[in-house]
């Protein structure tokens, strides 16, 4: 990545200030820049070129926590529940992952399961629209999990394959709200055995270190099953990704691109750390 | 936190000996895993731990028979330093119409922000308007009417033929005047700081409004691209405030350090919820606790 010809204390600090600026973490890249100090003093490494490969490997064999499981379309509706905090991209994913699974050819239902804030329902509406893909909602103010119940057997009713449920934005220190979430879940569960088959957590690549207390707040109480990084489009490098991966070891589903239903891809451990590293 | 950090550090050595610039080495390490966990950017990290390094080499911490509150105090107070030492109000202008545009990232909390303001300065007497220019986000429109109507502050929705928001900003403007409005406030679409197309777009409709106030509505929880963020829609628009958003969080808050260094800006506002009385002036000593952890 540079014109360096040794591992000196200007390619650490290199080192350094990308994972750092990646949101990679403080004690992350304290871990890595171990990892190089430590091939330096007992395997004599000495050429940055390999350096930079065997950091890459590093953050690759963390990745590969998440395993390679996706995100499948399987039980007689399939029950996905999308949660994380304000204003992540969870109304959008949901749109965006309705228009892929449309286009896979199976039946998909939207529930507006945010029935606190404002014109949320609309916002979910406008997207069933837009994709040709039903929204069960009530009105703003009623109870999330009436509106879950009401989807679930909506659901079952019309032979939907994927039930989409968006839920109100909370911030995970909210105790009261982080309870509502467990009760929309479990009501889900009382109507369909079994559901929600994923509970995919939202995180937005700008946000720094406290993606991770997220992640640990909405592991332990939601029951996450995977993770969406949305907004990669930005000029974040989505390092927290790194550490979230390797202490949940629960699968990235998809990276968010954009605003637009086509900006959707699925996660790429390899493409993902070329681009960390720049 | 960092004080007990510091004071193992630090604190072993009292009356054992002389304090030597190793240890206030190992003190500055402690104050920079503080900082980058909190997500301070790495270069302000940098010159911030330098400045504070050398006021720690002085004769009030290397004579200190408690080295570690000394140093702790020293950071501490130059981080509240650095946040902006007094509380920055809005700047309103006393006989004309005040014009505050709410620039800011996808998300971030400007239509919230929008509101909120709104109803601080309608409780405090004036008259209001509140100006839909976000024509891209799905019911974005109908976001700001529903807020609107939940504190009785009207709501423009130009809907120009051709859904540009500089003719919504500049139809705006019309109507706040010719209706003698004290404050208008205009709530535009979240944008990425490096989407040339949407940036100059922003500052067609800032040209367009000459707002007497720009203030970017910033996430708490922003990492490292707050340096990023702040400096491009600085160079863009010239900002003149930052409002801290979901700040009643955990998030550390280091970003509104970065977003300092880079902008001068001063901190006009925090939001504490999702409510519309969740709006709280900046308190810069306060701020600076909650970075250090
Ligand atoms: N650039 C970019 N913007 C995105 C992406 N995903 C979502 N957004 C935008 O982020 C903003 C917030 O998206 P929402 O889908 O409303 O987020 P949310 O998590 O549902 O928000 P709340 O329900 O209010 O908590 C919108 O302006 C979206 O268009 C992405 O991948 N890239
Ligand atoms: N917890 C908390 N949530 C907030 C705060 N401010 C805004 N929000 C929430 O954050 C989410 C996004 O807020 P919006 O006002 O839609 O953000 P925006 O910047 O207008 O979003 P775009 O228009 O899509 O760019 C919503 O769920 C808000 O209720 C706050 O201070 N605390
Ligand atoms: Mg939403
Ligand atoms: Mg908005």
């Amino acid at each position: 990545a540079s014109g360096h010809d040794r591992i000196d204390e200007a390619l650490l600090e290199e080192v350094e200030e990308i994972l750092i600026t990646s949101d990679v973490g403080a004690a992350a890249t304290t871990r890595f820049l171990k990892t190089v100090d430590n091939e330096v003093r007992y395997n004599r490494l000495t050429d940055p070129a390999r350096m930079w490969e065997i950091l890459r490997d590093d953050m690759l064999r963390s990745l590969a926590r998440c395993g390679d499981r996706k995100l499948t379309v399987s039980a007689s509706p399939t029950v996905v529940m999308v949660v994380g905090v304000n204003g992540v991209g969870k109304t959008t994913t949901i749109g965006k992952l309705a228009a892929r699974y449309k286009a896979e050819g199976h039946k998909v239902m939207l529930a507006a399961g945010d029935t606190f804030r404002a014109a949320a329902g609309e916002q979910l509406t406008l997207w069933g629209q837009r994709l040709g893909v039903e929204v069960v909602r009530q009105q703003e103010g009623a109870d999330a999990s009436a509106v879950a119940y009401d989807a679930c057997q909506a659901a079952m009713a019309r032979g939907v394959d994927l039930l989409l449920v968006d839920t109100a934005g909370r911030l995970h220190t909210n105790v009261n709200l982080m309870a509502e979430l467990e009760k929309v879940r479990r009501v889900i569960g009382k109507v369909i055995p079994g559901a929600p088959h994923e509970v995919v957590l939202v995180l937005d690549a700008n946000t720094g270190q406290n993606a991770l207390s997220q992640a640990k707040t909405f592991v332990d109480s939601a029951g996450v099953t995977g993770f969406v990084l949305t907004k990669m489009d930005s000029t974040a490098r989505g390092g927290v990704l790194v550490n979230l991966v390797e202490t949940y070891q629960r699968p990235v589903y998809f990276i968010g691109l954009g605003e637009q239903a086509e900006d959707l891809t699925p996660f790429d451990p390899e493409g993902y750390v070329a681009a960390l590293f720049g | 936190a960092l004080s007990d950090k510091l004071e193992g550090v630090l604190g072993r050595l009292k009356g054992r000996g002389v304090l030597t610039e190793q240890h206030i080495s190992d003190a500055m390490k402690e104050v920079r895993f503080a900082l980058l966990e909190a997500d301070v950017h790495f270069s302000v990290v940098k010159s911030f731990v330098a400045d504070v390094r050398e006021k720690c080499l002085g004769q009030d911490v290397l004579g200190s028979m408690t080295p570690g509150q000394q140093v702790a105090g020293i950071v501490q107070r130059e981080l509240a330093r650095l946040m902006g030492g007094t509380q920055s109000p809005l700047n309103l202008s006393p006989d004309d119409l005040t014009v505050v545009l709410m620039v800011g990232l996808q998300g971030s909390g400007k239509t919230t922000t929008t509101a909120k303001l709104a109803n601080r300065l309608k409780t405090q007497g004036r008259r209001v308007l509140m100006v839909a220019c976000d024509l891209q986000r799905p019911a974005a429109v109908e976001q700001l009417k529903t807020l609107g109507r939940s504190i009785d502050v009207p709501v423009l929705d130009p809907q120009p033929a051709g859904g540009d928001p500089v003719a919504a900003a500049k139809e705006g403007l019309a109507h706040a005047n010719a209706q003698r409005y004290d404050v208008v406030l205009f709530d535009t679409a979240g944008r990425l700081h490096v989407d040339g197309d949407l940036m100059d777009q922003l500052v067609q409709v800032r040209d367009a409004v000459q707002p007497r106030e720009t203030l970017l509505v910033a996430d708490a929880m922003t990492g490292q691209e707050a340096v990023n963020i702040a400096t491009s829609f600085h160079a863009a628009l010239g900002l003149s405030g930052i409002v801290l958003s979901k700040l009643e969080g955990d998030a550390r808050g280091g970003a509104v350090l970065s977003m300092r260094q880079v902008t001068g800006c001063p901190v006009k506002f925090v939001g504490v919820g999702e409510k519309i009385g969740a709006l709280e002036t900046f308190h810069p000593e306060r701020m600076a606790g909650r970075i250090l952890g």
